[in-house]
C-alpha cells in the first residue's frame, strides 16, 4: 500500500463535531480559552478562520452538512422531520463511504437524535453498526447540579463532582472511551473506517467536572465586547434565548421577556462555564486523539474537526445559537490531513501526544496553516471525498429534490495545501 | 465579483416581534425566513415572508433587512441597511 493509505489505498477519516462550539479557543486567538489539544491538531492542520454552518440550529445544520444540502434543500428548519421522507432521499457522508468499502461508525451526538434522523441515527443508512450513545445521556436535564442550598437543581451553570453524578461519569467522557474502543477494533482492519464522534459540550447545560473551573478565575473573565442589543437591528433579527431561561437557576433571576438583561454578575458566571466546557471537551478531543497516535493510526487517517453551529456568548444581548449572526453560524473547522497539511510520521515520532491543560507550561503558539477564504459546512462531503480519494459528487441541479447523490457544497480540498494556506 | 467566496445561511421566525418561540418555531408556525449572504467583507441578511406549506419564500415581503461591513465593524453592531449611502450596495447584494 502507498504510505499513508490503508491496504485499500484509502485514508481512514476520523471527523469529530461538537455541539454549539463557537471559534472559542487558543487555535482561533482566544486570549483566555484552554484548548491545548485542539490546538495541537490545529497546529497539524488547514486552520480555516471563516467556516460557516447553514442554519444555527442543531438539526438543520447537521442534516445539512451530512447531506451537503441547503436547508431549503432538506426542508428542515426545525427539529421535526426526517428529510429521506420529508424532502428527498438524499445520501449522506458516512453513507457515500460505507458504499465505498469503509466502516462507518457513528458515537455520540453526530446526527441530531429524534425525528430528525429517524430515531436510529440513520442507521443503516449511514452506518456500519448501530450508533453508540453513552447511557448517562438521560441525565443531562436532570436535577443533577448541587445548589446553595444543597440540594439537587436543573440548573444552566453546573460544573459537578463527576464521582457523584448518576452512573459516576459523563455522556462525553462516555463517548471517548467508546471511539477509542472502536480504533482499537478496526486497528488492524483491512477496509479503510470513517469513525464519527459528536461531543455534546459546550451545549447547555454547562454539566462538566468542576475541576476545569480552576483554569477560569473569575477575575479573569470579562462580559461581552458589545452586549447590548444593536440599536438598529430589526426586531424580527432578535432572538429571545428561552432555552436558557427555563433553568432553575436562570428562573431565579427573575429576567424580564423578551430582552433581559441577564445581571452582569451571571453573565461573568455563563461565560465562566462555557469556557470552561470547552475545555473539558478538549481534554476527550485530546484522548482521542492521542489513542489515534498510539495506535498507530496518525499516518493514514484524515482528521475532520468542526461543529454544528456557534453560540452568542452575551453579544448583542442574545445568549443562544438561533440567529444569523456570525457568533452564532460561524464555526471552527480544522482539517489534518498526514502528507499534505503535516509530514508523514518517523517511526517513534509523536503527533497528537494528549495535553493536560492543568499542566501548560506556557500558552502554545500554533504555526499551522490557515485560510481567510470564506467556506460553507456544505462544502465537507465533497471535500472529503476528494481527500479519501473517492470520486467526487456532481453538483446538484435546481432543483435536485429527486437527486439521491449531489452536493450544493464545493470541494476545498486545494485549499489545504500548503501553498494555498497562510 | 463573481467569484467571491460567499456563505449562506438562514434562520426562521414565527413572527417580527420576538415570542415564546421565536427561537424555535415549528414548520407551521414560521411566517419568516432570515437569509444571508457572507463574504470577508460584509453580511447582508433579508428576512422575507415565507410560506411553510410550500416552502415558498417571497423576497418582495421585506420583513427585515441587515448589513453590516465586517472590515470596520467585526462584530456586526451597526445595521447599515437603512442608511441611504448604502442603497446601491443593499440594490446590488438583493
Amino acid at each position: 500500500a502507498p504510505i499513508g493509505r490503508s491496504v485499500s489505498g484509502h485514508m481512514n477519516v476520523l471527523f469529530i463535531v461538537i455541539d454549539d462550539l463557537r471559534t472559542t479557543l487558543g487555535c482561533y486567538e482566544d486570549p483566555l480559552v484552554k484548548s491545548p489539544n485542539i490546538d495541537q491538531l490545529a497546529s497539524r492542520s488547514t486552520r480555516f478562520q471563516n467556516a460557516f454552518a447553514q442554519q444555527a440550529l442543531c438539526a438543520p445544520s447537521r442534516t445539512s452538512f451530512l447531506t451537503s444540502r441547503r436547508p431549503d434543500t432538506t426542508r428542515l428548519y426545525d427539529v421535526g422531520s426526517y428529510w429521506r421522507n420529508h424532502a428527498g432521499n438524499y445520501s449522506t457522508l458516512p453513507q457515500y463511504f460505507k458504499m465505498n468499502g469503509y466502516t462507518t461508525m457513528s458515537v455520540g451526538k453526530v446526527f441530531h437524535p429524534g425525528i430528525a434522523s429517524n430515531h436510529s441515527d440513520d442507521y443503516p443508512y449511514s452506518w456500519s453498526m448501530v450508533p453508540y450513545h453513552p447511557s448517562t445521556e438521560e441525565y443531562e436535564n436532570r436535577k443533577t447540579c448541587k445548589g446553595k442550598d444543597g440540594q439537587l437543581h436543573a440548573n444552566l451553570v453546573c460544573p459537578v463532582n463527576v464521582t457523584e453524578v448518576p452512573e459516576g461519569t459523563l455522556p462525553d467522557i462516555q463517548s471517548t472511551e467508546e471511539a477509542i474502543r472502536l480504533l482499537k477494533s478496526v486497528q488492524n482492519s483491512t477496509e479503510p473506517f470513517f469513525l464519527a464522534v459528536g461531543y455534546h459540550k459546550p451545549h447547555i447545560p454547562f454539566r462538566y467536572p468542576q475541576e476545569f473551573l480552576k483554569l477560569y478565575p473569575m477575575e479573569n473573565i470579562t462580559l461581552a465586547p458589545d452586549p447590548d442589543i444593536p440599536k438598529r437591528l430589526p426586531s424580527v433579527a432578535y432572538n429571545p434565548w428561552t432555552d436558557i431561561r427555563k433553568r432553575e437557576d436562570v428562573q431565579a433571576l427573575n429576567i424580564s421577556f423578551p430582552y433581559g438583561p441577564i445581571p452582569k454578575e451571571f453573565q461573568l458566571l455563563i461565560r465562566q462555564s462555557y469556557f470552561a466546557s470547552v475545555s473539558y471537551m478538549d481534554s476527550q478531543v485530546g484522548k482521542v486523539l492521542s489513542s489515534l497516535d498510539a495506535l498507530g493510526l496518525a499516518n493514514n487517517t484524515i482528521v475532520v474537526f468542526t461543529s454544528d453551529h456557534g453560540w452568542s456568548l452575551g453579544e448583542h444581548g442574545e445568549w443562544a445559537k438561533y440567529s444569523n449572526f456570525d457568533v452564532a453560524t460561524k464555526v471552527p473547522l480544522l482539517m489534518y490531513v498526514p502528507g499534505l497539511t503535516s509530514s508523514f510520521l518517523k517511526a517513534g515520532e509523536q503527533r497528537f501526544p494528549f495535553i493536560d491543560p492543568f499542566h501548560l507550561p506556557q500558552r502554545q503558539i500554533n504555526r499551522g496553516l490557515k485560510t481567510n477564504i470564506v467556506v460553507e459546512l456544505v462544502d465537507l462531503f465533497p471535500t472529503l471525498c476528494e481527500l479519501a480519494g473517492l470520486a467526487v459528487p456532481q453538483a446538484c441541479p435546481e432543483p435536485s429534490f429527486d437527486v439521491e447523490l449531489c452536493t450544493q457544497g464545493k470541494s476545498i480540498a486545494k485549499l489545504l495545501h500548503p501553498d494555498a494556506a497562510v | 465579483q463573481d467569484n467571491e467566496a460567499i456563505a449562506y445561511s438562514q434562520y426562521p421566525r414565527p413572527a417580527d416581534l420576538p415570542q415564546e418561540n421565536s427561537d424555535l418555531p415549528e414548520l407551521e408556525d414560521i411566517k419568516v425566513m432570515g437569509y444571508s449572504i457572507r463574504s470577508s467583507n460584509y453580511r447582508y441578511t433579508l428576512w422575507v415572508a415565507f410560506n411553510p406549506s410550500n416552502f415558498t419564500s417571497d423576497f418582495q415581503n421585506v420583513h427585515g433587512g441587515e448589513l453590516y461591513l465586517l472590515q470596520s465593524d467585526p462584530r456586526e453592531d451597526n445595521n447599515l441597511y437603512s442608511n441611504h449611502t448604502f442603497a446601491d450596495v443593499n440594490k446590488t447584494l438583493f
